[in-house]
């Protein structure tokens, strides 16, 4: 029995030893990005560490901050953010983009963009909280974005991008209903990570999908070509597939994977709060995973794993977990009643792939 | 001139409230996204280095090789450069790919140099965050269009955490 989600829940639920953690002797590192004026308290991390790090190594402060620390209370989001991609990928060394241009009139994730094109040697991966819906961005801007992208990928970067909280989302435009996508978790160059819960919130079981993960078709990237086999899989054999009229089906599909993102401990401003939820919560703990792998890759010569999708769809998403049971929410009318995807059988657009199984995963992605 | 982003969207988000104009001798800070060259090479170039079947997968371009690859043209970097210039916009910052120039300017600068926007002031989001952003929609000069993506600092708010504390499962119906 336990009562949340804490580091050994994860480590436990996602088959880590006390072996799986960083060797110290590599220059792996990993990063987290956070845009919503939100900040971190050294002091939190340490307090977390203390509470639940003891049957892990882990490092007990952020290796770099790049951007300002401001002062005042610490956000929750930032706490979890660091607390959670330092314990599944423990004692690697973090870096925290703390809301990069700070001057009223920046958009801090465009800052942050612009810094990983200003910086040569950057961690190999990066993971991100932040999500606008499709239809409110300029297509010039998601354009632009989405090269970023590419070039990060390019690079070798590995991006993950929570999927968002509110299912397929909803929105109607001259009185019809459709799901509303969310960008960057739509762009085809990053890896979307959904959210899962345990079946029995106070045990480790298997997970069910979790109501609010993110997941859909984009209105604006059409189908990514590593994905073509196991989308159309999907939307031949789902049972229960929302109106078509509700979802393009041709578009870039997501989430990728996911992770648990339901009821998680967090220390924020020397309180452990528990209960928190949100696929901001799972994208760190893949994260850390990922950056577990690239440990061992880098240990054996490999280069980083880079941009994941490719890799991760031709291997039909073996070394995760497949979640099989649970639909995610989304418009409460008649027509879908607060339904939107179901998840099932290898991917689905509400769980991905699935969760991390981190010793088979490690065994397909080690090599080459 | 020409509208760059018509479609994006200037309904101010929920939680956000305008504190009105800001005064035209104030400082602002607006992000360049110049037009890239090779864009079409890309997708190839990520396939090629991401997909374990092919001969270059993991042989990642280094920050200098994107850059190499994606570098504006020097037209594009000579006529921005000119029009900002002329507009008395001065330290301007790049990056190592020059794709994005950021500028300090006055908000009066700023608004000649991007006609139809207007600065305002809003504070909102649960820190209280001030931002600068025009809730009308920007043009730029023709001659630009075939140089500017985007102008960066204008329109798109910052996000709001939708991390949320759930009540606490039934313990009996679980458990059980």
């Amino acid at each position: 029995l336990h009562l949340g989600v804490t580091p050994s829940i994860i480590r436990k639920r996602y088959n880590l030893t006390a072996q799986d953690v960083g060797s110290g002797t590599t220059n792996n590192s990993q990063a987290c990005a956070q845009f919503l004026e939100q900040y971190f308290h050294d002091s939190d991390l340490a307090e977390f560490m203390q509470l639940f790090g003891g049957d892990f190594a882990h490092q007990a402060s952020v290796a770099h901050v790049v951007g300002q620390q401001g002062r005042g209370r610490a956000g929750i989001e930032a706490s979890l953010d660091v607390e959670y991609l330092m314990s599944a990928g423990a004692n690697i060394s973090t870096w925290v983009y703390s809301n990069p241009g700070r001057h009223e009139s920046q958009e801090p994730f465009l800052q942050w963009l612009l810094l990983l094109s200003n910086e040569s040697a950057l961690p190999p991966v990066h993971t991100a909280s932040y999500g606008d819906d499709e239809d409110s961005l300029s297509s010039a801007y998601i354009q632009r974005v989405n090269t970023e992208f590419m070039k990060a990928a390019a690079r070798g970067l590995t991006l993950l991008f929570a999927s968002g909280d509110s299912g397929a989302g909803c929105w109607s435009t001259s009185g019809r209903h459709q799901f509303r996508p969310s960008f960057p978790a739509s762009s085809p160059y990053v890896t979307t990570v959904g959210g899962t819960s345990f079946q029995n919130p106070f045990r480790i079981t298997n997970e069910i999908v979790d109501y609010i993960s993110g997941g859909g078709f984009s209105n604006v990237f059409p189908r990514a070509p590593y994905q073509e086999e196991a989308v159309a899989k999907f939307l031949s054999s789902s049972p229960k597939l929302p109106p078509s009229s509700y979802f393009n089906a041709s578009g870039r599909a997501y989430p990728d994977v996911a992770a648990l993102s339901d009821g998680y401990w967090v220390v924020s401003n020397r309180v452990p709060i528990p209960w928190v939820s949100g696929t901001s919560a799972s994208t760190p703990v893949f994260g850390g995973i990922l950056s577990l792998i690239n440990e061992h890759r880098i240990l054996n010569g490999r280069p980083p794993l880079g941009f994941l999708n490719p890799r991760l769809y031709q291997q039909h998403g073996a070394g995760l977990f497949d979640v099989t049971r649970g639909c995610h929410e989304s418009c409460l009318n008649e027509e879908v009643q607060g339904q939107g995807f179901c998840s099932g059988p290898g991917w689905d657009p509400v769980t991905g792939w699935g969760t991390p199984n981190f010793p088979a995963l490690l065994k397909t992605l080690i090599d080459p | 001139t020409y509208s760059p982003e018509p479609d994006q969207q200037l309904t101010l988000p929920p939680g956000w409230v305008s504190l009105g104009r800001v005064d035209p001798e104030e400082d602002l800070s607006l992000t360049f996204a110049l037009r890239q060259q090779n864009l079409e090479r890309l997708p190839k170039l990520v396939q090629a280095v991401s997909d374990p079947g092919s001969p270059r997968y993991g042989k990642y371009l280094s920050l200098e090789e994107v850059a190499e690859l994606v570098r504006p043209s020097p037209l594009t970097l000579h006529t921005v450069q000119k029009w900002l210039l002329a507009a008395g916009a001065r330290n301007c910052q790049s990056v190592i790919t020059q794709d994005f120039l950021t500028c300090r300017m006055s908000v009066r600068q700023a608004e000649l140099l991007l006609s139809g926007s207007e600065f305002h002031r809003y504070v909102g989001g649960p820190a209280e965050t001030h931002v600068v952003r025009s809730p009308r929609p920007y043009r730029l000069p023709k001659a630009l269009a075939s140089h500017v993506d985007f102008v960066g600092g204008l329109h798109r708010f910052p996000p709001t955490s939708s991390l949320r504390q759930r009540p606490e499962p039934q313990a009996a119906e679980t458990v059980g």
